[in-house]
């Protein structure tokens, strides 16, 4: 079990007077099989680790700082930069703020906006939600059973097949709403016309955040799927679901590394209370193991 | 001359590296690299500018063998069931998301394109519109759906349906089951609750094509608390390199059945291993 193996090498690196060059080389294996098992992008941990040996053995540790402190504190803050300090909030500016939400199928989209449309009402926001899935069987009844118990209004029609079309509609009948949130149907990059479909609803919606929610499960796809939704418009947050389950998240690293979008909330469960403001210190050490 | 551990390390680098890019979960990658060392070492070589193809090819051959499993052929069950008058039950489980609902309605849409009739078990009666989602499948695809309301005992709803079926000489049951995280020992317990009252057939684990490292851990504790008969892996259309398959593989040692390529009802394939292959080696 790789938190283990990091464990062991760490107390190594504990058991030092002065920086050892093999033991140090020794973490920064660790370190690296560590971010591989959870789904870092495998170039980011190759020149993660190349800056973080050069660092550890250059630097040299400030006064009563152990060698292990001095490590852990390099890789920490190599991962820190990657990840910034602490999320943003949302905030909401002018109104109606209107928040895109777009992911890969099955990433947990329409949960979250449950999630986030119940978050916002507690802030004392007055959010509504615009169905445009028009693939999904059912996605507005989905939509409509997540909003209904929290009198959020919600805008859909499971009848018309235009999402530009519910689009527009919606965000006109929302338009006295603090925040609008709009569901879309998950696409992927290969995709091109629905990736084309969405660089349209971006234009329609003209949002003022967009939210790409990405699976905490993903492997080395999150990367190039990441980028394929930044090019259909300007990606201004992550959430990063189904941190409940065993997975590390490292995928959605490599997604803010790739285009520079903060991570702001978490998804840890079905319910809708299930969602956590970001928080970088404990993604950082749920990364490690 | 014989190759020797250092002729193969780089190749072997790069080989790992190709492994990992392609979504195989480390602790796989790892142990299959080492199989093709153990392999290749000492073995006797005419030129050095061989050791790669030796190593592209010992490569293949261990991942051919971690992909040639057995596995049950769904058809034929399927008509042996008809022969029997007893219907072919199959459970559909795994995380949250991955497809199981949609699966089901591509496998259902197949065997009616074949002349049978199976029978749909809403037993995700937990998720927000999940009977409706499933229900707009039967629907399409004219077949029958046994659903209880939402909040229904998920194993009452798959009981019913195999009640059905027996008593219309229907041949195929297929019970869709709430995304669960394997972490969650409620949901796992539900799940096995499930087998207990229905005792499936075959049990099958729907995965993501593109999930990481993450899916050693689901296949494992699934399989160990339910046992699958068989994989299958979806969304291979979003370009996913598919290592997957070969970490579910090495780690459970059950088939991969078909794979998921799209969102139609069309859209499924059944996996071969030269897929795999084809992935790695491009
Ligand atoms: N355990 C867990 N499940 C989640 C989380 N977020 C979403 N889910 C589940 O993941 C599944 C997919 O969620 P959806 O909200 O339907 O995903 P989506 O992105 O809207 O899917 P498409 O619209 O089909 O692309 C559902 O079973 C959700 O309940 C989470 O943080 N934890
Ligand atoms: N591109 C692509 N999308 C797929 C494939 N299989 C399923 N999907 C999509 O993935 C999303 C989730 O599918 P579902 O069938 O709802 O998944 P599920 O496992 O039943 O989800 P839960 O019941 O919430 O756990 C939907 O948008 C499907 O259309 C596939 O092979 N390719
Ligand atoms: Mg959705
Ligand atoms: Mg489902």
């Amino acid at each position: 079990n790789l938190g283990k193996n990091l464990t062991n090498t760490m107390k190594k690196l504990a058991g030092m007077a002065i920086i050892d060059e093999e033991v140090v080389k020794e973490a920064i294996k660790d370190i690296q099989r560590a971010l591989i098992q959870a789904d870092v992008n495998i170039k980011l941990v190759l020149n993660l680790s190349k800056t973080i040996e050069k660092r550890a053995l250059s630097e040299k540790p400030p006064k009563r700082v152990t060698p292990k402190e001095h490590v852990i504190k390099i890789v920490y803050e190599e991962l820190v930069h990657l990840l910034g300090e602490k999320a943003p909030e949302v905030e909401v500016e002018s109104k109606p703020f209107k928040i895109l939400f777009m992911g890969l199928q099955g990433s947990g989209k329409t949960t979250t906006i449950g999630k986030l449309a119940r978050y916002l009402q507690k802030k004392g926001f007055n959010p509504a939600v615009v169905c445009t899935d028009t693939w999904r069987p059912a996605a507005y009844e989905q939509l409509r059973q997540l909003t209904e118990s929290l009198s959020i209004p919600l805008y859909g029609d499971p009848d018309n097949e235009d999402a530009l079309d519910l689009a527009k509609k919606g965000i006109n009948k929302f338009k006295k709403q603090d925040i609008i949130i709009v569901d879309t149907a998950g696409r992927h990059k290969e995709e091109q016309d629905l990736l084309d479909e969405m660089k349209q609803i971006s234009t329609v919606v003209d949002p003022d955040e967009v939210m790409l929610v990405i699976d905490g499960t993903i492997g080395q796809q999150a990367r190039e799927q990441a980028l394929a939704f930044s090019q259909t418009t300007d990606i201004g947050s992550i959430t990063i679901t189904k941190l409940d389950g065993s997975a590390k998240g490292g995928g959605a690293l490599s997604a803010v590394a790739e285009i520079g979008a903060p991570i702001k909330f978490i998804g840890t469960g079905e319910r809708i209370e299930d969602l956590e403001a970001f928080d970088p210190d404990r993604f950082i050490s749920r990364l490690l193991g | 001359k014989t190759i020797s551990q250092g002729d193969l390390e780089d190749v072997l680098f790069e080989l790992e590296l190709s492994l990992l890019e392609g979504d195989v979960a480390l602790e796989v990658a790892e142990k299959i690299i080492k199989s093709v060392e153990n392999d290749l070492v000492g073995r006797k070589i005419k030129r050095r500018s061989d050791v790669a193809l030796h190593t592209q090819d010992a490569l293949k051959k261990a991942i051919s063998e971690i992909l040639m499993v057995k596995g049950p052929n769904v058809m034929a069950l399927a008509q042996e069931a008809r022969k029997a008058g007893e219907p072919l039950k199959l459970m559909f489980v795994g995380i949250n998301g991955t497809g199981k609902t949609t699966t089901i309605s591509k496998l259902a849409d197949y065997f009616v394109s074949k002349g049978f009739t199976p029978v749909l078990a809403a037993s995700d009666t937990f998720r927000a519109g999940a009977i409706e989602q499933i229900t707009h499948h039967a629907e399409n695809l004219k077949i029958k759906i046994i659903k209880h309301q939402k909040g229904a005992d998920p194993a009452a709803v798959a009981y019913d349906a195999v009640e059905h079926a027996r008593a219309q000489k229907k041949e195929l049951v297929f019970i869709d089951t709430a995304g669960r995280m394997q972490t969650n020992t409620n949901l796992m317990d539900e799940m096995k609750k499930i087998q207990r009252v229905v005792k499936p057939d075959l049990v099958i684990f729907v995965g993501d094509a593109l999930t990481g490292n993450d899916v050693v851990e689901q296949a494992t504790k699934f399989n160990d608390a339910v046992g699958l008969d068989g994989i299958i892996l979806t969304k291979a259309d979003a370009d996913a390199k598919g290592g997957a398959a070969l970490s579910i593989g090495y780690v459970v040692q059950k088939p991969i059945l078909f794979l998921g390529v799209g969102q139609g009802y069309k859209d499924i394939i059944e996996f071969k291993p030269d897929w795999m292959v084809e992935q790695i080696f491009g």
